[in-house]
């Protein structure tokens, strides 16, 4: 028996709105530490990496490993029927074909039901080391939308350099170019909006605008994203989600020949 | 030309 209780739909629902764009499949392996998901895009230049921990939920629980193949768009027409402040519970049996999804408004006035088939989906699998980073930079996660945003008017591909003076995001295209230079935030009040830089070594990389902007539709889960970067690695952007995991981005570099 | 690589020449395959 697999059954998962959030007070607050709209956290499952912000996380849909972060990956259904990259992918249309995806399985949700669920254990007694939580449920995550791993599944790369469709031209597997990028991955998607979600961690929900099992303590993040009002109520979990996990007797068996299950392990739920789920088409994304469905889940999604699913959860729309969802408001914003009903409960949601995901629920399904061992070795079952289905999830149930349970929606409670807040004076239990309403409860709705949805059961959704599950797909046997034969997806690869990665394992990614643990790496140290020779850059860290964190930042308000509306500020990097802002700067996706607004460098993909003026080219495909975002430089990002970082030195110790600071981060550099650069474009050009047809039209000219652009470049934003951030600097370490000098003295931090509050520290949703601060940026830090945290360098060993300077890098230079290069990554597709489009990736970065599918990306940002995870700004609403976190006030601060976290950008990692090593020579010649995918960059990392991370989202922490407050109180129960995070959602991690995996981008490869673009080289040229 | 600019080529993107893909995960797989990162990442192992588990």
């Amino acid at each position: 028996m697999f059954e998962a209780r959030l007070l607050k739909s709209s956290i499952l629902k912000k996380v849909l709105e972060a990956i259904k764009d990259l992918l249309t499949q995806a399985t949700f392996d669920c254990d007694d530490n939580g449920i995550q998901l791993q599944a790369m895009d469709n031209s597997h230049v990028a991955l998607v990496s979600l961690l929900l921990r099992a303590d993040g939920f009002d109520k979990y629980r996990c007797d068996r490993n299950v392990t739920m193949g789920m088409n994304l768009g469905s889940m999604t027409k699913i959860l729309k029927c969802a408001g914003d402040k009903d409960t949601v519970t995901m629920k399904a049996q061992d070795n079952a074909d289905t999830v149930t999804f349970v929606f409670e408004s807040p004076n239990q006035e309403k409860v709705s039901d949805y059961e959704m088939k599950l797909m046997n989906l034969d997806l690869e699998h990665l394992g990614i080391p643990e790496t140290e980073y020779s850059c860290t930079i964190r930042m308000p996660s509306a500020e990097f939308a802002r700067m996706c945003r607004d460098l993909s008017q003026f080219g495909e591909s975002i430089v990002i350099s970082c030195t110790k003076e600071g981060v550099k995001f650069s474009t050009s295209g047809d039209i000219g170019s652009a470049n934003i230079k951030l600097a370490q935030t000098a003295s931090i009040d509050k520290e949703d909006e601060a940026v830090i830089i945290e360098m060993d070594e300077p890098v230079t990389l290069t990554f597709a605008c489009q990736y970065l902007n599918y990306f940002t539709k995870a700004t609403s889960l976190s006030p601060q994203v976290q950008l990692s970067m090593s020579a010649d690695v995918p960059l990392v952007v991370e989202y922490r989600i407050p109180d129960i995991g995070h959602i991690r981005y995996y981008l490869a570099p673009k080289i040229e020949e | 030309v600019e080529r993107q690589d893909l995960m797989k020449e990162f990442y192992p395959e588990l």
